[in-house]
């Protein structure tokens, strides 16, 4: 049997809300130690990767590891039902073709319950290598949000460029161009509001707009988002998710032709 | 010209 318990179910919301747009479907492999999932878009262009530790949960409990194929669409419905401050358990027996969510609010007056399908999904698993990565930006995940939002006006395209100085979001399109440098903070009092770089090489690199405004969905679980990037391999944008684990989206640069 | 490369052409399925 499964179940897992979080007091603070505004965070499944929020994860929630990081990955729907991108996925329609996706299945949640749950195990000894906790909730992953891994999967790509329909174009392939970009992966999620979801961990969220048993240890996080406020109880986990997984005897048998269980896939459960959701529709993120139905998903979505269901947590629209809690409220943000509502406990959260999520329940399935072995083998089991459905899952159960069940909310109490926090003065324990009102539980309801809602049971949901699950589909089975052919789900291609890529086995991502552990890399050191030549760049290393971590940022305040407002800013970078704000930053995608900004260059989408003005291209499909976003140039990153990473030295140690500091690192440039480029676009060009139609309308004119774009240029949005930021150095490393040099006075650090709110750690949250830093930008730092780690470098070993510099690296610039071209990413779809589309897809990193749909992994800034992802800002209202962390105030920080590390980007990692090496020559001409996928972009890591990473958001931790509290004391529970994080969500790493992969964007595929893209090549000049 | 920028062409997309798709995921599949860096990691390998697992």
């Amino acid at each position: 049997m499964f179940e897992a318990r979080l007091v603070q179910s505004s965070i499944f919301k929020k994860v929630l809300e990081a990955i729907k747009e991108l996925l329609n479907e996706a299945t949640f492999d749950c195990s000894d130690s906790g909730i992953q999932l891994q999967a790509m878009d329909s174009s392939h262009v970009s992966l999620v990767s979801l961990n969220l530790r048993s240890d996080g949960f406020d109880q986990y409990r997984c005897d048998r590891n269980l896939s459960m194929g959701i529709n993120l669409a139905s998903m979505t419905k269901i947590m629209k039902c809690a409220g943000n401050d509502d406990i959260m358990t999520m329940k399935a027996q072995d083998n089991a073709d459905s899952v159960t969510f069940m909310f109490e609010s926090p003065n324990q007056e009102k539980m309801s319950d809602y049971e949901m399908k699950l589909m089975n999904l052919d789900q291609e698993h890529l086995g991502i290598p552990e890399t050191d990565y030549s760049c290393v930006i971590k940022l305040p995940s407002a800013e970078f949000a704000r930053i995608c939002r900004d260059l989408s006006q003005f291209g499909e395209s976003v140039v990153i460029s990473c030295t140690k100085e500091g690192v440039k979001f480029s676009a060009a399109g139609d309308i004119g161009s774009a240029n949005i440098k930021l150095a490393q903070t040099a006075n650090v009092d709110k750690e949250d509001e830093a930008v730092s770089i780690e470098m070993q090489e510099k690296v610039s690199l071209t990413f779809a707009c589309r897809y990193l405004n749909y992994f800034t969905k992802a800002t209202p679980l962390s105030p920080q988002v590390c980007l990692s990037m090496s020559a001409e391999v996928p972009l890591v944008v990473e958001y931790k998710i509290g004391e529970i684990g994080h969500i790493r989206y992969y964007l595929a640069p893209k090549i000049e032709e | 010209v920028e062409e997309q490369n798709e995921m599949n052409s860096f990691y390998q399925k697992s």
